[in-house]
Order: structure tokens, then C-alpha cells, then sequence
């Protein structure tokens, strides 16, 4: 599921850098 | 002392909700009702004004407005242009998406559970979450986009083609039941920690924390509405009820965008949204 959604797995794993949408 | 903990939670999600939302419903409602000390919203109500405040749209702080006639001379198809105010609005869609992440994460014990479970839980639950912080934007008669600077009548969003036209009415029907509960900020923070929380999404690995975690937070969520709203008789079923809505909401919205995938072939889907909608229903 985590390979299905690298974003999504980003945005919660990455707290203070900012995510590149 | 379970009271004070309960009250200390809502504290917390509200707060949290503040920070990570920018426009609150508190706010929406008092641009909505003319009642800020600021410039009203640009009025988007036809193709002429969706391309002179298009540019805008995303924008947190509009522009001066002197600058607004240059763009009315461009002379583009309907249907141009139609499909750029749709690429705005998702890439708005996916900065809210991270900002719901952000809210999920300060919800405590949230990021203890699984993080397969934390992804499945916002893959579901976030379009919910989107549509119920919409409503707060919503009146009969428009919408506020762009962080409350533009205003975007209902009959323009109706006049577009098919399908942009048939997108947002339904989002519209069921804003103006939900508005008619008159949940505040603080009640909001706690009913989408709820909505998050949702234990029976499929392929949930390990349910039992996920219900312990929504347990408490609606626990939280029937003491705070007897006490904001003890005048309001069985608020706190009402609001349950509207989950089921809900997942109506969103199973026909992911429909639309995968109708919108093949018939409109110059739309490409953030991928961030792509990810959420892919074998969502």
C-alpha cells in the first residue's frame, strides 16, 4: 500500500520539510 | 477527571485545526455574510469573470485589482479555459490534502498506528474531510475558493459542460442540510478527527486502535456538542448521520473524475489525487 502511494507516504512520514506537491 | 480529559482533546484538535486550516468556518461565514472589515470577494459569474479571476485563483492575497482588465481581452474558448480553472482547483485540492495530513498527525496516537493503516485511513477519509470543510464555504447561492477571495456562484459552476456542471451541485445540496446543524470550528475539529478515525475502511490492518482512538474522540464530540449546543436535541445523531452522505458524496465524485479521465483528453490528475482515487470505490 505504502508503494501505491509515495505522496501520500511522504506527506505523513515528512513533518517539518516542506513536501513538494 | 475523564471530562477534563475529553475537554483537554477538543482543546487540542481545535487548536490544531486552526493551525493547519487557513480559512475557518468562523471566517468563511462572516465574508460570506458581508460582515469583515475587508474588500468582499471577487465575484466569479460567468466566462468573462472566471478569466479575469482565474489568475488569482490559489492566490492567498489578490492583487491589485486595476490590473484586472488586461486579462479580459485574451480570447480563448469556453472550454480552454474551463479545463485550466479545473487544473487550479486540484492542485488547491492537493495543498488541502497535505493540510488534512497535518491535521490527522496532530491527532493523538494517530501516528502510532501502522503507517499502511495511517495511509488507508486518509486515502478514504480525506475527500469526507474535503467535502465536509467545503460546506463551510458554501451558501445557497456560491462558494468562496482561493482562501476566501473569490466568490463562485452555484449557476456559474452549473453552467459549465457536462461533467464540470455536475460536480459540485450535489456538494452544494448536501452543504446546505449540513450548514443547517450550524456546527462551529471547535465541533468541526473533532467531527473530522472522527471522520478520519473511520475503523471499517477496507484493508485496514489492525482496526482495534483505530476504533480505541475514534471511541474517545466521540466521546469528546457528545460532550462538546451538549455543551456548545444544549439547545439542539439529538445533534450529536444528526451529525453521525451525515457520514452516511458522505460516502455517497464521494463514491459519485470519483466516478465523475474517472468519467472526466476519458472523456477530456487533455486532463492529467494530480498525482496526489490520482494516488487517493486509484480502486478507491
Amino acid at each position: 500500500l505504502k508503494e501505491k502511494h509515495k505522496i501520500l507516504h511522504r506527506l505523513l512520514q515528512n513533518s517539518t520539510s516542506p513536501v513538494d506537491l | 477527571p475523564e471530562s477534563a480529559d475529553l475537554r483537554a482533546l477538543a482543546k487540542h484538535l481545535y487548536e490544531s485545526y486552526l493551525k493547519y486550516f487557513p480559512l475557518t468556518k468562523a471566517k468563511a461565514r462572516a465574508i460570506l455574510s458581508g460582515k469583515t472589515s475587508g474588500s468582499a470577494p471577487f465575484v466569479i459569474h460567468d466566462m468573462k469573470s472566471l478569466t479575469e479571476g482565474e489568475q488569482f485563483i490559489n492566490c492567498r492575497q489578490m492583487p491589485v485589482m486595476e490590473q484586472r482588465s488586461e486579462f479580459g481581452h485574451v480570447q480563448e474558448s469556453a472550454s480552454e479555459v474551463e479545463l485550466r480553472f479545473f487544473h487550479r482547483w486540484q492542485y488547491r485540492s492537493a495543498e488541502a490534502v497535505r493540510e488534512v495530513t497535518e491535521f490527522a498527525k496532530s491527532i493523538p496516537g494517530f501516528v502510532s498506528l501502522d503507517l499502511n493503516d495511517q495511509v488507508t485511513l486518509l486515502k478514504y477519509g480525506v475527500i469526507e474531510v474535503l467535502i465536509i470543510m467545503t460546506a463551510s464555504l458554501m451558501n445557497k447561492d456560491g462558494m468562496l475558493i482561493s482562501y476566501g477571495q473569490i466568490f463562485m456562484t452555484r449557476e456559474f459552476l452549473k453552467s459549465l459542460r457536462k461533467p464540470f456542471c455536475e460536480m459540485m451541485e450535489p456538494k452544494f445540496e448536501f452543504a446546505i442540510k449540513f450548514n443547517m446543524l450550524e456546527l462551529d470550528d471547535s465541533d468541526m475539529a473533532l467531527f473530522l478527527a472522527v471522520i478520519i478515525l473511520s475503523g471499517d475502511r477496507p484493508g485496514l490492518l489492525n482496526v482495534k486502535p483505530i476504533e480505541d482512538l475514534q471511541e474517545t474522540v466521540l466521546q469528546t464530540l457528545e460532550l462538546q456538542l451538549k455543551m456548545n449546543h444544549p439547545d439542539s436535541l439529538q445533534l450529536f445523531a444528526k451529525v453521525l448521520q451525515k457520514m452516511t452522505d458522505l460516502r455517497q458524496l464521494v463514491n459519485d465524485h470519483v466516478h465523475l473524475i474517472q468519467l472526466l479521465k476519458k472523456t477530456e483528453v487533455d486532463m492529467c490528475l494530480h498525482p496526489l489525487l490520482q494516488e487517493i482515487m486509484k480502486d478507491l470505490y
